[in-house]
């Protein structure tokens, strides 16, 4: 089993804890994980990618180098084994910090829409060969797009990442740090976000029911469905709930916020999406659907 | 009394709701308010400011003129009467739609500069008349800069912002929507921010001591000053809190956090500096240097 994540926000969106949130684990911290660094620049067309580091520099990368308003967006990979009941996941989370972050980020999702293309070639390259027993599948599977918690709308950065990537891969949109939303605002931030999504044509992934499904396994998959963008709240920290038990959350002076709890933030939607329901139609669509539309178009060429 | 006050942040910061908080009142839909826009493009140096209309488009600019990513940053002037204890305060608040919200950013803060100047432009004209009787003060008197509560580092744009006022205007930051940290993340953030500020040379307004302060007072003052960049959360909704207690807050699922209780975040220092303790202290600074260091300038060229 392996699930290759791009996870794509701005920097202090609360990704990297919503990334150890979801698999229990401090993924950045794990000294088996394999790492690389590549930097791109995106100011021409020509986006050099050059491998530069193992990735221990992710934490010195901030802030000096984006308070000097560095136009370089890093495409950062780490893999490691998840243990989840008792099945191994080589997890890939794909990392892009600098997106978003300068002061003029135009164009900043064109060297991860060529992060996207570069692993359908390293796929299409591998399908070539004479011996194809041993395929790595490295294509991106889903993409996690972390949106501001405003309240208002999308940006305008936000409609344009999504339309260069919903056709290249599964695009999750997820409402970051939703703690900061009361939930009549996360009411009608969703709403307004879907308007903006379905008006520009963005195409989200849909979690496929089937014909021998049960009417509840039905229910079920449309209310997964039905609750994107996921307004979440990421936290791997234990804190004492009203109720005295402990749980994953955040703990303010005027309460506790849990991950896990439905009623206060839809994570348990996003986790059940990702991993415990949709892993394997993720990887499908991506190798039925949106791989064969990349290698159609790249032959007509 | 007259208070003009520069309002400045990416829009979803919970800016106008501050405003409003802090006056108690809902300037924006007060019906006997003064408004005029100005529009101004920043795409060159030859900013040409246009009057546009008398503001009510307030509300229609927003989401579609951001959408198109227009790079126009609006000046927005609503001026009302305020009372105050029985005192009418003649509040001007000066608006920035549009500052931070494209994918382009490039000086985005030079409409502000520019406004700014001329209000010091228009008190020098007043002071160079021959009757100077009844000379209008329409200086900046202080400006809230609303920083986004990611818990990590002010962002470039912030850094460039603060850098090209604070030696024209009296520069209070607010950490805005504090209520999505936690004390903790409240605390460091804080102190990287003052880091930050302090390395890059950023003067913040300090309130001053006098020499027949008693210590209490200055305590009291030492602590105003202390509490910046102030963490603040803004709400004019009424909400029942823990004690049964109708307070103006935000409700969550998970707790009630209330706007007036310093326990809370730090809107109650803001209030008193801006209104019960500072005000004329903002605008003897405004008068007594800020001004005085602009009119030399200018006339040195
Ligand atoms: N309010 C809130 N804060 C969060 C959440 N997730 C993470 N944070 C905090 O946001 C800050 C930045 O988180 P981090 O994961 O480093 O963000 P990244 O820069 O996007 O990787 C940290 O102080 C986190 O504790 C969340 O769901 N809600
Ligand atoms: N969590 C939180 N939300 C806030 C706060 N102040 C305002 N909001 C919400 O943020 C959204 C945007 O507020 P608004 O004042 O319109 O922001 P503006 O675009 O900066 O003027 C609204 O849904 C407000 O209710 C705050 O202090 N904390």
């Amino acid at each position: 089993f392996n699930l290759n994540l791009l996870v794509v926000s701005e920097k202090g969106m609360g990704k990297s804890t919503l990334v150890n949130t979801l698999f229990n684990k401090n993924i950045y911290k794990d000294e088996n994980a394999v790492r690389s660094t590549l930097s791109t620049s995106k100011v021409n067309d020509n986006i050099e990618i050059k491998l530069e580091d193992n990735g221990e520099n992710r934490a010195a990368a901030y802030p000096e180098e984006s308070a000097e308003s560095n136009n370089d967006i890093k495409i950062e990979v780490i893999s490691t084994i998840i243990e989840e009941n008792g099945v191994a996941l080589k997890l890939t989370v794909v990392d892009t910090p600098g997106y978003g972050d300068a002061i003029d980020n135009t164009n900043c999702w064109e060297p991860i829409v060529k992060e996207i293309n570069s692993r359908f070639d390293q796929y299409l390259d591998q399908e070539n060969r004479i011996n194809r027993s041993n395929i790595e599948d490295n294509r991106i599977h889903a993409c996690l797009y972390l949106i501001e918690p405003t309240a208002h709308f999308l940006k305008p950065l936000d409609l344009q990442f999504c339309l260069a990537v919903h056709e290249k891969c599964n695009l999750i949109p997820i409402i970051a740090k939703s703690d900061i939303l009361t939930d009549e605002e996360i009411t009608s931030f969703k709403a307004r976000i879907l308007n903006q999504l379905t008006e520009a044509g963005v195409q989200l992934f849909r979690p496929p029911t089937y014909q021998f499904d049960d009417s509840e396994t039905i229910n079920l998959t449309n209310e997964l469905y039905n609750k994107m963008p996921y307004a979440v709240v990421g936290s791997t920290n234990l804190v004492t709930n009203a109720e005295g038990k402990q749980v994953r959350g955040r703990a303010y002076p005027w309460g506790v916020i849990e991950v896990d709890n439905a009623q206060h933030n839809d994570f348990v939607y996003l986790r059940d999406l990702l991993i415990r329901q949709c892993l394997e139609e993720l990887r499908e669509k991506t190798d039925n659907v949106l791989y064969e539309s990349y290698r159609s178009q790249k032959l007509i060429k």
